[in-house]
Order: C-alpha cells, then sequence, then structure tokens
C-alpha cells in the first residue's frame, strides 16, 4: 500500500481486496471503502486509517469483558460446531481463572464423541479444575444437573460446561443444547451468566450462519475467536457484529494453556492488515 | 438463486438489442458476488470470471432470450470442468500394505476420518491397520483408539517417549510384519506456517513412503483455504483431499480454490460424525453446492 502516491480507483479496490481476502465478505468490503469514496480522500495513508477507524468503530459498538458475577457459581457454556476449539479453549479459561484465584468445576458434557471425556479430564488436570463426568453416552442434561450441584456444593466460583460440537443444522442437536440451558436456568436462576460460541478464525462465511442459529436458538452472550495464530484473519466477526450485535469476548492463539487472550479492537484491526 | 438474479440484472439491457460487453460485466458481477459469498478465494473468482467472460462473449449469450439462464450454464459448466473427476474412493497399491497419510490443519476432521477410511478397507474385506501418530493433542492416541475398538480395526500405538516419526516408521513395520493390506496414519493438525511441524511431516513422509498424502480440509474454511492448499501441496505433494463437515450448509467454495492451487483431486467427503458417513466425490453436486 505504501506504493500509492495519491488515492484512486485501483488503490481503493486493492483495499477492499485485502478486506476480503480476511473473510469480511463482500457487503462489509464494500460499505467500509464506500464511506472512503463518499468522503473524497486523497491522501493513500489517510484512506488506510480511515478503514481501520470505521472497522474499530464496528467492533466496539458491542464490547464486553467476560461477565462472570459472584452467583456461586458463575456458569459458562461453551458452545459452537465440530473442531472448533471448544474443549481446548475451556482448559485455558479454567487455567486463567485459576491464576485468577477462582475455584472451578467443569462439566463433562459431551458425552457423545470419543475420548472427548478424557481430552477434557486432561485439562481439568492441567488447570487444576475439577471435571464432573457421566460414563460415555449418558445424558448431557444430566451431567450438568449433577456438575451445578457438585459445583454448589464444593462452593466453586465458576462452573463450565464443555458441549459437543454440533452442526446448526442439526435440529436435535440444538435441541439439546435448549435442555442444558434450561436445566441450567431452572436449577440455578440467573445462569446460564455467559453462553460463548467458539468460532474457528479459519472458517469463511458459515461463521455468520453458525452466529445465526446459535443466537436464534439459545441465545449467545459472546465469542470466542480460535486459531488466529494461523494465517486467516477472523474478518467475518464484523458481520457478526453489525447483525447480531454479539461481542467477541476471547481469541485463541494457539494450543498451550496460555494462548487466551482478551479480544482488543484496535489490535485486531492492526493483525488484520499485517 | 443465482439464474434468476443473473436474469433480472440482464433483462433490463436486452430490451434494447444486444447485450453488450458492459452489460455482460454488470451480469458477471453477480456471479463474483456468489462466488464470494460461498468462500471461494477471491483471487480464484477473478481468474474464473475471467475464462467464464470469455465463453460468455459468444452468440450463444449475447443473442440469447435468456442470457442469465446462458450464463450460468457457463458457469456451472465451467465449475464442473476446475472441479476435476469424480472419485469413488481409495484404492490399494500391488505392493502391500498400502500407506495412507492423513494431513491437515486443527479440528479439520483427520482422526474422525482415518476411522472412516479404515472402516470402508474393512467393509471390503480388507486388514487395516490404524496407526496413531497424534502424541500432542491430549486424548488424540484414546480418541482413535476407541474408534478402532468400534470398527474391530487394530490400532498402532505409541510407546512412550517415542516421538511421531518412529510411531508412523514403527507403525507401518508392524503393518507389514503382520500383512495388513492397508495403514492408516493419524497426524496431529497443525499450522501450514509452523515450520518445524511441517518438516515433521515431511520427514514422517520420507521414512514410510506412502502412497497416499490425503490433506483432511473442513468444507467451512474460508480465503485462507489457498494458503492451507498450497503450504501443504509444495512441502508434501499431496495426492489428493478429503473434505469434511459437508453435512452442514457450508457452500464449500473452499474446494474451488484448492482445485485451483494444487490441481490435486478431491477422493472423498465427510458427510457426518459417524463412521459410515464417508462418500464419493460428485463434480457436478459439489458444482450446484458451490452455486447455491
Ligand atoms: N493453532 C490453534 N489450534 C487450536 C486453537 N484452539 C484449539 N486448537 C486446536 O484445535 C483442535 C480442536 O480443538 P478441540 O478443543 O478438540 O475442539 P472442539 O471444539 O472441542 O472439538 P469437538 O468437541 O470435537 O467439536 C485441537 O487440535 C486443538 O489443539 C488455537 O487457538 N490455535
Ligand atoms: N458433522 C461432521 N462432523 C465431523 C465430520 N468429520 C469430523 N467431524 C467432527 O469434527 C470434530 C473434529 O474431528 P477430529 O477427527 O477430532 O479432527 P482432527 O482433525 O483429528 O483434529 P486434530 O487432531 O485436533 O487436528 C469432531 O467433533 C468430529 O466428530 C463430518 O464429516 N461431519
Ligand atoms: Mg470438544
Ligand atoms: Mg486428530
Amino acid at each position: 500500500l505504501s506504493r500509492w502516491k495519491k488515492v484512486d480507483p485501483a488503490l481503493l479496490d486493492e483495499l477492499e481486496e485485502v478486506l476480503i481476502s480476511a473473510d469480511t465478505g463482500v457487503l462489509v468490503a464494500e460499505k467500509l471503502i464506500d464511506k472512503i469514496r463518499k468522503d473524497k480522500m486523497n491522501d493513500p495513508a489517510a484512506v488506510k486509517e480511515a478503514i481501520k477507524e470505521g472497522m474499530i468503530n464496528i467492533l466496539t459498538e458491542h464490547e464486553g469483558a467476560l461477565n462472570l458475577p459472584d452467583a456461586g457459581p458463575a456458569v459458562v457454556v461453551i458452545v459452537g460446531v465440530n473442531g472448533t476449539g471448544k474443549t481446548t479453549t475451556i482448559g485455558k479459561l479454567s487455567e486463567r481463572l485459576r491464576r485468577e484465584g477462582k475455584k472451578v468445576v467443569i462439566a463433562a458434557a459431551d458425552t457423545f464423541r470419543a475420548a472427548a471425556i478424557e481430552q477434557l479430564v486432561i485439562w481439568g488436570e492441567r488447570s487444576g479444575a475439577t471435571v464432573i463426568r457421566h460414563t460415555g453416552g449418558a445424558d448431557p442434561a444430566a451431567v450438568v444437573f449433577d456438575a451445578l450441584a457438585a459445583a454448589k456444593a464444593r462452593g466453586a466460583d465458576i462452573l463450565i460446561v464443555d458441549t459437543a460440537g454440533r452442526l446448526h443444522t442439526k435440529v436435535n442437536l440444538m435441541e439439546e443444547l435448549k435442555k442444558i440451558r434450561r436445566v441450567l436456568e431452572r436449577e440455578h436462576p440467573g445462569s446460564p451468566h455467559e453462553i460463548l460460541l467458539v468460532l474457528d478464525a479459519t472458517a469463511g462465511q458459515n461463521s455468520l450462519v453458525q452466529a445465526r442459529f446459535f443466537s436464534r436458538d439459545i441465545g449467545i452472550t459472546g465469542i470466542v475467536l480460535t486459531k488466529l495464530d494461523g494465517t486467516a484473519k477472523g474478518g467475518i466477526i464484523f458481520s457478526i457484529m453489525e447483525e447480531l450485535k454479539i461481542p467477541v469476548k476471547m481469541i485463541g492463539v494457539g494450543e498451550s494453556i496460555e494462548d487466551l487472550r482478551d479480544f482488543h479492537a484496535k489490535e485486531f484491526v492492526e493483525a488484520l492488515f499485517e | 438463486s443465482l439464474t434468476s438474479k443473473l436474469d433480472a440484472v440482464l433483462k433490463k439491457f436486452k430490451g434494447r438489442g444486444l447485450l453488450t460487453e458492459k452489460d455482460l460485466e454488470e451480469g458477471l458481477r453477480e456471479v463474483r458476488l456468489a462466488l464470494l459469498e460461498a468462500d471461494v478465494n477471491f483471487k480464484v473468482v477473478k481468474s474464473f470470471i475471467e475464462r467464464v467472460k470469455g465463453r460468455a462473449m459468444g452468440r450463444e449469450v449475447m443473442e440469447s432470450l435468456s442470457p442469465g439462464q446462458q450464463v450460468v450454464k457457463i458457469v456451472y459448466e465451467e465449475l464442473c470442468a476446475v472441479m476435476g473427476e469424480g472419485s469413488k474412493g481409495l484404492q490399494l497399491s500391488p505392493n502391500l500394505p498400502t500407506v495412507i497419510m492423513l494431513v491437515g490443519l486443527q479440528g479439520s476432521g483427520k482422526t474422525t476420518t482415518a476411522g472412516k477410511v479404515a472402516r470402508m478397507f474393512k467393509q471390503d474385506g480388507r486388514k487395516a491397520l490404524l496407526v496413531a501418530a497424534d502424541i500432542r493433542r491430549p486424548a488424540a492416541v484414546k480418541q482413535l483408539e476407541v474408534l478402532g475398538e468400534g470398527l474391530k480395526v487394530p490400532v498402532y500405538t505409541p510407546d512412550t517417549g517415542k516421538d511421531a516419526v518412529a510411531v508412523c516408521t514403527g507403525g507401518v513395520e508392524y503393518g507389514k510384519k503382520y500383512g495388513h493390506d492397508v495403514v492408516i496414519i493419524d497426524t496431529a493438525g497443525r499450522l501450514h506456517i509452523d515450520d518445524e511441524l511441517m518438516k515433521e511431516l515431511i520427514c514422517i513422509k520420507d521414512k514410510v513412503s506412502p502412497n497416499e498424502v490425503l490433506l483432511v480440509v473442513d468444507a467451512m474454511t474460508g480465503q485462507d483455504a489457498v494458503n492451507i492448499a498450497t503450504h501443504f501441496n509444495e512441502s508434501l505433494d499431496i495426492t489428493g483431499v478429503i473434505l469434511t463437515k459437508l453435512d452442514g450448509d457450508a457452500r464449500g467454495g473452499a474446494v474451488l480454490s484448492i482445485r485451483h492451487v494444487t490441481g490435486k483431486p478431491i477422493r472423498l467427503l465427510g458427510m457426518g460424525e459417524k463412521l459410515d458417513q464417508l462418500e464419493p466425490f460428485y463434480p457436478d453436486r459439489m458444482a450446484s453446492r458451490i452455486l447455491g
């Protein structure tokens, strides 16, 4: 971009392509570039800054940190389609909370996938959290029920619920999530305090569809965007923010236990242009 | 649908006689939007649209009563052409055991696919062996063991302290020794930009000389598909691609990007979490899916 001496249509086209290649989708890219066209800017450096500012404005419209009230326990449910990084994110989050002096209980409510419980148990050991589990094939809602009771009995600060990956198009699986939510609402009014949708930064426009379905079916309070340590930029979050007003609360930047960061709009936008 | 969108755009020009090149470009913008929305990489879309335009400038479109329909027909045909050959799956090589190595990004579906491939060969009366070479992810070995147990397919697992390369060479030797027809290696997910881990794959390939190196890709992959496919192909000269999670509603445009940059064949499609959900690849069905 530094080779541009003036603002001409080719520069704007190139900037639009940078956005599209970051998975923002055409609508968001055109919206951001059209605003530049209307403002009739003539300094290339200023143009780039203006686009970044427009992007930051979209993201900061609905911001929010993780909401974990003193609610004996605060309940966080982790959901999303298959393989996005839910279980690993729980391990990372659990470790962060431990370092903050919080007592964590984890519900192993993925009773379907091979070795899902074993995987979570290892993360529980690594982060010093208690994992409540049943045998494989058990009813996930029953695991959640027991885990909530155990969390209350132990005076845990946080209960994190790991759920099986599921495609948003599978109605029976979305019903299963609704049931988990109902159990929590009934047994612990005010919960769940967070329902976090875990999205893979490598995914394209389908992440928006996922967000729509999960939001409509069980309500989403925040997003965790994982695998940002790859080359994908996760630009889909602009569309999600504009359409659904759901804040990105954290990002995953690797497979190790400390690879979880708070979401910062400015850093995210800068990284997109790198 | 794309046809009705194109007809709407091109109809307003038809009234005043023949379609012009400029009119056609307006219509092609709709095609571009559809492909980008389907996650086809923007560079691949550019070159694809150029090819479509070249064909669409002929009389069949420009003088047609329904140019929109003609353009869609050309787009569909060009998509099918890029998709390549249909494929029913994987074949055994004459020298046994056939060694199949599965590689790809984290969470793309390799371990599950390894189980599916093992089941496919077993159904065919073949003696399959699974090799659990992911010694990194918590309970990854256990995951493959559970899948193997369900299929009654043996799983070669690492001795403690062994590295992934040693597990692979050990697994293939075991397969040879006990007369297995096919050895399926499940590797750990990794980033294409992780030089050390990509070197590990190159080393495994070097040591076990697999008959197949299959890149397992999630159908919802976005613009990044070009980077992923290029890096894996340049490092390993992959023999094919398995696309997973097509039971969802992702349009799967990543497939067009991958075909465009690697030219390697799409071998199989993952259509669900169960081990019997592995299907052949039909290029025309994939083309329709991408077009939406
Ligand atoms: N590079 C990278 N890999 C990640 C990140 N988060 C998770 N992973 C990897 O992604 C893969 C899948 O992670 P899981 O935690 O099993 O994902 P999941 O959503 O629980 O999967 P299912 O329960 O099967 O739906 C694993 O190999 C993780 O190590 C991240 O931020 N960066
Ligand atoms: N719906 C659906 N889910 C799938 C498909 N293939 C795999 N999965 C699911 O995707 C998730 C990830 O699958 P894995 O087999 O663990 O993926 P992986 O590539 O081995 O993951 P890593 O080893 O961490 O890189 C699991 O929940 C699988 O059940 C598919 O074709 N359709
Ligand atoms: Mg999981
Ligand atoms: Mg795996």
